[in-house]
């Protein structure tokens, strides 16, 4: 483990306790969308299918009970609480995400380590993660402004998966026959989309003005 | 048996 992954996977934990933090002392959950964040619930529940069957360290098993209990607690609270799934634009969060889902699975039947259940939904949650943010992305385009909370959220997200990229170059050149393709490739495109993102929450925070994204 | 190949990361 160094540094770099630590510090992604840390961030990519204040990502979600932000979100849950927002949802919980705000009672909305406007500005969110459901789409990503049952993808990111489903990209935890198929990357942990290995949750009880391999044991890595204390580590790794806490922080995925955490990502999965997180994430399915979020997904909840959108959908069922009485309070929080009033404030969710439903007529915003329009972006088809099945078809995403469909066409990530049926990448990962053509591009994956190895031909089985748990190395083929590895690499499916792998696909899907980079294009889960699409969702958000999109309702942030359509709802104009976005609201600080909802930026950092993205910022921290960005963050996590940047700072993994950093932690595979440095893996790469301190351990022999490291290669993480899949997770290398894909993990570039993710970072790649959150690039618009950065750029204009960039611009906002220098010019000092409300974070507005191009319609 | 080689060493079956783990997901060491998050």
């Amino acid at each position: 483990m160094n540094i770099f992954r630590f510090a992604g996977d840390m961030t990519h934990l204040i990502s979600i306790l932000i979100l849950l933090l927002k949802i919980y002392a705000t009672k909305s959950c406007a500005g969110i969308s459901l789409k990503t964040q049952e993808l990111y619930a489903l990209v935890f529940l198929t990357r942990y299918l290995d949750l009880f069957t391999d044991y890595v360290s204390l580590y790794n098993t806490v922080m995925k009970i955490v990502f999965i209990a997180s994430s399915l607690a979020i997904v909840w609270c959108m959908r069922r609480h009485p309070l929080v799934r009033r404030s969710y634009d439903k007529d915003l969060d329009t972006f088809r995400h099945q078809y995403v889902v469909l066409a990530c699975f049926v990448l990962a039947l053509l591009l994956n380590e190895k031909f089985t259940i748990q190395e083929v939904f590895w690499a499916f949650s792998i696909y899907l993660e980079a294009v889960a943010i699409l969702p958000q992305l999109v309702l942030l385009q359509r709802s104009g402004n976005v609201d600080n909370l909802t930026g950092q959220y993205v910022l921290f997200l960005g963050a996590y998966r940047g700072l993994y990229i950093i932690n595979w170059i440095y893996r790469y050149f301190t351990e022999d026959h490291f290669t993480r393709w899949i997770a290398c490739v894909s993990g570039l495109v993710q970072t790649g989309l959150y690039a618009d993102f950065f750029y204009y929450y960039y611009l906002s925070w220098k010019t000092n003005t409300k974070l507005k994204l191009p319609a | 048996p080689i060493q079956q190949r783990l997901h060491d990361e998050l």
